[in-house]
C-alpha cells in the first residue's frame, strides 16, 4: 500500500513535470516564431 | 559444479585464520598499516599478517551496527572459495568494533579506478572485468546465493588484475523451497525490473546489474544516473532496456553483450555460464591488461592526497593527531553494506573516455534496501518488514536514503530561490488540469521544474510520517511479544 501511495505519488509529479516541460517548450516555440 | 570449481584455482595463500590466531588479540596478529576507506559502516584497513606476511584488509564494525547485515555477509563471504569472490579469513572483537578480516584487493574497485583516472574504460578493459565478473557470479549462483548489488563499486580487483566481487551486505541465499525471493534490494539504478516490481526474483537479477555495470564502465554512470533515484525507479521497469548512448562507437558484441543481459523478462536473460560463452567476453586479453589502470589509478591518488595535504597542512597542522590516518591514505568509494557512495563523480558518455564531474550524483549513487526479508518479522502481506533495531523506530531503508540524499542536498537547495516560500506551499493539482501554467512567465516555469524534486521528497516524507504513525503499534506489538518469548 505504502509503496502504492509512492508509485501515485511519483506518477502524479510525472505528469506536471510533462506538463511543465512542454509549456516550456511551446513558449520557447512561440517566441522562435515571433522572432 | 567441476566446470565452476576448475575455474578458479585457489592461490597458495592465507585460507583461514588459525584457532591460535583468532584467540590472540588482533593487533598481536596484524600489523595495521594504513586507512583504506570509511563509510556508514566504519572504516577498512589494510594490515600485514604478520606470521604470513600476507596484506589483508580489516574492516572495523562498530558493534551497535546492524549486525544482521554483518553476519550475512560474513556467512555469505565464509561459504564463497573462488578467486572471483573476496576471501573471508576471521573476525574478532575488540572494544566496541567488529574486525572482519578478508582478502586484500590491491588495484581498488572498478568505480575508484574510473574516478582516480578520470577516464572510462576500453572495450578490452571491460571484457576482461566482465569476464572475471561473470565467473564470479556463476560460481556465486551455483550456490544458490544472489548478490544483489552489483556495480563498479562492488568489482575489486587485485594487484594483477583479477577482478573480485565484493559487499555481500545484501545478497542473499535461495533455498529449494524460496526459489524466487521478494525484496527490492540493490543500488537504484542497477535493480533489475522485476525486483523494483517486487514480483520475485533469482539470480539473473545480478546480470541485469551486470549489464549497467557495463554501461557504467562504458559511459562512467549507470542509465537514469542524472535524474531522482525515485522516478528512475518507477521508469526502469516501464521504459525499454536503457542502452548505450552512443552506440556508433562501441562494437556490436558489446552492444549485444549489453542486451543480453538488460533482457526485461527474467526468463529470457541468459545466465551468467551462458554469458560466458559470449564473444564480447569469451576470449579476453587476461587480467594483466588491467595493471596499467591500476597503477595510473596509484599514481593519481598519490597526486590527490598530495594536492590535499598541501591544502590541509597549514590549517591543519595543530590537529594532525586525529588526521593523521586519512591524510596519508587512499580514502575511496570502496565501501559497504548500505553501500554509501563516498566521493563519487561522474563523466560523460562516450569511448573517448573523458570525463565531467558530476558533483551532485554521488548522492544518489548509494545501495538502497526495501523490505529487507526476514522470515519471521513479516507484517501483513508480508511486503513491508522490519529492517532496524526493534527497539529503534522502524523506518524503510529507502527513505533514510533519501532522507541522507535530502541532509546533503537540503542546505544549498534551501537557500536556492526556486525553494522560496511561495513554492515550497504549492501542491501540485491532482486533477490534471495544468491550465494555469499559461500564466506564468518562462523563469517561473522554469523555476517550478527545478523545484520539483525537493517538492516530491518533501510529500514523499510527508506519506512516509503517515504511515509511521500506522506502523509503529504494529511493531511495537511484536517488540512486546518477542520480548515475552525471549523471557520464557
Amino acid at each position: 500500500l505504502f509503496m502504492k501511495e509512492l508509485e501515485r505519488i511519483v506518477k502524479l509529479y510525472e505528469a506536471y513535470r510533462q506538463a511543465l516541460i512542454t509549456e516550456v517548450e511551446t513558449r520557447k516555440q512561440r517566441q522562435q516564431w515571433y522572432a | 559444479m567441476e566446470a565452476v570449481q576448475m575455474r578458479n584455482h585457489p592461490r597458495r595463500q592465507l585460507k583461514k585464520l588459525s584457532e591460535d590466531n583468532l584467540n590472540k588479540q588482533p593487533e598481536e596478529v596484524f600489523d595495521i598499516l594504513e586507512k583504506l576507506g570509511e563509510g556508514s559502516y566504519g572504516s577498512v584497513f589494510k594490515a600485514n599478517h604478520k606470521e604470513t606476511s600476507q596484506i589483508v584488509a580489516i574492516k572495523q564494525i562498530p558493534v551497535e551496527s546492524d549486525l544482521q547485515e554483518i553476519i550475512k555477509e560474513i556467512s555469505i563471504m565464509q561459504q564463497c572459495d573462488s578467486l572471483h569472490v573476496v576471501k573471508y579469513y576471521g573476525s574478532y572483537f575488540k572494544n566496541s568494533d567488529l574486525w572482519i578480516v578478508m582478502e586484500y584487493c590491491g588495484g581498488g574497485s572498478v568505480s575508484d579506478i574510473i574516478r582516480l583516472r578520470k577516464q572510462t574504460l576500453k572495450e578490452e578493459e571491460i571484457a576482461t572485468i566482465l569476464q572475471s565478473t561473470l565467473k564470479g557470479l556463476e560460481y556465486l549462483h551455483f550456490m544458490r546465493k544472489i548478490h544483489r548489488d552489483i556495480k563498479a563499486g562492488n568489482i575489486l580487483l587485485s594487484s594483477e588484475g583479477v577482478a573480485k566481487l565484493a559487499d555481500f551486505g545484501v545478497a542473499g541465499q535461495l533455498t529449494d523451497t524460496m526459489a524466487k525471493r521478494n525484496t527490492v534490494i540493490g543500488t537504484p539504478f542497477w535493480m533489475a525490473p522485476e525486483v523494483i516490481q517486487e514480483i520475485g526474483y533469482n539470480c539473473v537479477a545480478d546480470i541485469w546489474s551486470l549489464g549497467i555495470t557495463a554501461i557504467e564502465m562504458a559511459e562512467g554512470k549507470p542509465p537514469y544516473a542524472d535524474i531522482h533515484p525515485m522516478r528512475a525507479i518507477f521508469m526502469i521497469p516501464s521504459n525499454p532496456p536503457p542502452t548505450l548512448r552512443r552506440p556508433e562507437l562501441w562494437s556490436k558484441h558489446f552492444i549485444d553483450f549489453i542486451n543480453q543481459c538488460l533482457v526485461k523478462n527474467p526468463e529470457q536473460r541468459g545466465s551468467a555460464t551462458e554469458l560466458l560463452q559470449h564473444p564480447f567476453v569469451k576470449v579476453t586479453k587476461g587480467a594483466s591488461i588491467l595493471k596499467h589502470l591500476i597503477n595510473e589509478a596509484m599514481e593519481a591518488n598519490i597526486k590527490r592526497i598530495e594536492f590535499q595535504q598541501c591544502e590541509v597542512e597549514p590549517e591543519e597542522e595543530e590537529n594532525a593527531d586525529e588526521d593523521d590516518v586519512d591524510a596519508g591514505t587512499m580514502v575511496h568509494t570502496r565501501n559497504k553494506d548500505i553501500g554509501t557512495m563516498q566521493e563519487f563523480s561522474t563523466m560523460s558518455e562516450g569511448a573517448d573516455g573523458t570525463m565531467v564531474e558530476n558533483e551532485h550524483l554521488e548522492t544518489q549513487l548509494g545501495t538502497m534496501l526495501i523490505n529487507e526479508e526476514d522470515e519471521d518479522e513479516d507484517i501483513e502481506s508480508g511486503t513491508m518488514k522490519q529492517i532496524s533495531e526493534p527497539s529503534q523506530p522502524a523506518k524503510p531503508s529507502f527513505l533514510e536514503y533519501f532522507e541522507k540524499n535530502e541532509i546533503q542536498l537540503g542546505a544549498s537547495s534551501k537557500k536556492t530561490p526556486e525553494n522560496s516560500s511561495d513554492s515550497s506551499e504549492f501542491k501540485i493539482p491532482l486533477n490534471g488540469d495544468y491550465s494555469f501554467l499559461n500564466d506564468w512567465g518562462v523563469s517561473e516555469l522554469q523555476t517550478r521544474m527545478n523545484s520539483l524534486d525537493p517538492l516530491m521528497e518533501r510529500e514523499i516524507e510527508e506519506i512516509h510520517q503517515k504511515y509511521q504513525a500506522k506502523r509503529q503499534p504494529i511493531l511495537d506489538a511484536i517488540e512486546s511479544k518477542k520480548r515475552r518469548q525471549q523471557n520464557v
